[in-house]
């Protein structure tokens, strides 16, 4: 564990909350895309399986939790207590143009080819293009809240904070996993545009970001 | 450990 990984985790935690916190208090789950959190669902369930199989930390164990915890509770708030203010029309991302190409590339690139590995390697890879239906939603819309940049931002800044972790490690424990290096640089990559936006518009008198 | 077997990351 070091700074940068403790940090990702957070800010993950932090994005996580705050979609949660903002579904919650505004009673509507409009200008969020429900197929991006059942991404995210998928994701940690199909990642987090070794809960079944191994403990590592108490730490370890209490995040994976949480993650699963709220991924649920979200989709549960937008597909059945707030249905009403889903904004199916705008959320028309084709999602089987990812979920079959990252599941054929976790078969043929991976680790190990054992069922968990392969599961673990299908949910990094897919959790590097989970977002594109979130972001396909804003552009077509032309506009975020917000609320919703600042949930982009930190779910963001979590995988580029973990890049400098995995540079980190490898200087100082030598541990290196192309996997998911490559997986997060293009995780990382895909938020750039939007970081730039959120940056130089992020002024004070910002009601909505508006994106290309 | 071997590369990548250690999944203590989230």
């Amino acid at each position: 564990m070091n700074v940068f990984r403790l940090t990702g985790d957070l800010s993950h935690l932090a994005a996580i909350i705050i979609l949660l916190l903002k579904i919650w208090k505004s009673r509507s789950c409009a200008g969020i895309s429900g197929k991006s959190q059942i991404l995210f669902a998928v994701v940690f369930t199909t990642r987090y399986l070794d809960l079944l199989t191994s403990f590592i930390s108490l730490y370890n164990t209490s995040m994976k939790l949480i993650y699963i915890g709220c991924a649920y509770a979200t989709v549960y708030l937008i597909y059945v207590k707030f249905r009403a203010t889903y904004d199916g029309n705008h959320d028309s991302f084709r999602v089987e143009f990812l979920v079959v190409p990252v599941g054929g590339l976790a078969v043929l690139i991976n680790h190990n080819f054992s069922l968990m590995e392969i599961l673990w390697t299908f949910s990094i890879y897919l959790e590097s293009v989970a977002i594109l239906p979130q972001l396909f939603m804003i552009s077509k819309t032309g506009e975020a809240e917000t609320i919703t940049t600042h949930y982009l931002f930190c779910l963001g800044l979590y995988r580029a904070l973990y890049l400098l972790n995995w540079i980190w490690r490898y200087y100082f424990e030598g541990f290196l996993d192309m996997i998911a290096i490559f997986a997060g640089l293009v995780q990382t990559v895909l938020y750039c545009d939007f970081f730039y936006l959120y940056v130089t518009k992020g002024g004070k008198d910002r009601k909505k970001v508006m994106l290309p | 450990c071997p590369i990548g077997a250690k999944k203590d990351e989230l």
